[in-house]
């Protein structure tokens, strides 16, 4: 499903240069669950948003389900992206003036459901990550973890075949982060879904069947776990 | 140093009201070094703004250094964050089209120190925290961890007498994590700074000399763990 080849992605501000990504490879079959981790700063967030298209590598290749993404157009990238591909990202980045409910749903707008179908969607999605009541708040009236969760609820609206989840259970107790991994692990196991997720937490990592560590924009090792 | 006594907040959307806080006393010595956990929701935030002179609970009262808060005008509560407190929030709340340094110098425009003093004090805390070479870089040029540090840096630029921090180590590794908690750990015995931090990683709890547990907007434990 994916195959990046060399990604690397040098940031110029002025005279200074930042080599946030310096040459990483990775080969990712349909269906498998990984793990990204790393310190602060080592590049995690920079190749997820390249695995997800919402970004170009400096230079390297990749090829996402056989296509070569650098050789698509703006619109072709953004249907992946739209139809393929859900991102939790790290900074949430919901809508301010929108409640819950729009904020999840929006992401159906472009694919041609009716308005009763994607509310009905949205809702289903909020309920299952524990919102239930809360869909016509605004994110600045929502928890911290509950505007994450709303994010992952959105990210799962448009059922993608590739989640790309950038620390999604960095604001969330314990009790609501395995009730959150329960949900990947089961579209994971029952639909086949790939998951590619970025934790600095070792019990999060778990879930996962391989764990990629990044280092200075490098990965520096690739562990295949064992699992049950 | 804080006196809080019934402290109940309820949030009103149309018809719909949410009990926030519903009965919430604490009271905390100046050098203490508390912890506060609970589920997603639960009410942590809503507790800290209130500390934190940034909301008035809806009934209750909340005595800062002998002050009654709700008796402040708006000018004396400015005066008192500005003066008294350092806040690290959860969504680290950076000015978008700024640098890091001037983010971190900001709280410092305030109190009539020289352009010179206030950067060299502002490069100092970005140093600290382990983001030398970053500070020309606004919010969405930096990590998730990186913003954090932002966040924390510019919480202690005033030398705040109270720190409250909400999360601050959620989008943080392991070993930068500890980084910052050591920072914490010396201002606290060092200079009797007194610290309140939320999270919900037991490790980082552990830092602390006591732990309060909210459950639903109440808080349901208070454990003073012996510290060697
Ligand atoms: N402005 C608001 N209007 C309406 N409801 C609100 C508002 N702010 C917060 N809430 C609600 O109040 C409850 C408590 O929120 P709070 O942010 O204090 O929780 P928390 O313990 O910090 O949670 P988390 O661990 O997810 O950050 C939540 O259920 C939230 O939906
Ligand atoms: N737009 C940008 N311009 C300049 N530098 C950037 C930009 N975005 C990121 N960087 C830098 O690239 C490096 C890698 O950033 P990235 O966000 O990928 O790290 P990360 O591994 O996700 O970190 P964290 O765990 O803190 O989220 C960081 O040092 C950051 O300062
Ligand atoms: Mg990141
Ligand atoms: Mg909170």
């Amino acid at each position: 499903l994916i195959e990046a080849i060399d990604l690397v992605k040098i940031y110029r501000m002025g005279e200074v240069t930042i080599p946030a990504l310096r040459g990483v490879s990775l080969s990712v079959e349909m269906g498998e669950f990984l793990a990204v981790m790393g310190p602060s700063g080592s590049g995690k967030s920079t190749f997820m948003n390249i695995l997800g298209c919402l970004d170009k590598p400096t230079s390297g290749s990749y090829r996402l389900d056989g296509q070569k993404v650098e050789e698509l157009s703006r619109d072709q990238l953004a249907q992946i992206r739209n139809r393929k591909i859900g991102f939790v990202f790290q900074t949430f980045n919901l809508l301010p003036r929108t409640s819950a409910l729009e904020n999840v749903e929006l992401p159906l707008l472009y694919n041609g459901s009716s308005t009763r179908e994607r509310q009905a969607k949205a809702l289903k999605n909020l309920h299952e990550v524990g919102l239930a009541g809360r869909e016509h708040h605004q994110p600045n009236q929502l928890s911290g973890g509950e505007q994450q969760r709303v994010a992952i609820a959105r990210a799962l609206i448009n059922d993608p075949s590739l989640i790309l989840a950038d620390e999604p259970t960095g604001n969330l107790d314990s009790g609501t982060s395995m009730e959150i991994m329960a949900i990947f692990q089961r579209l994971n196991r029952e639909a086949g879904i790939t998951i590619i997720l970025v934790t600095h937490e070792a019990e999060i990592a778990s879930y996962a069947r391989r764990i990629i560590h990044f280092r200075v924009g490098l990965v520096i090792k690739d562990d295949r776990v064992a699992k049950a």
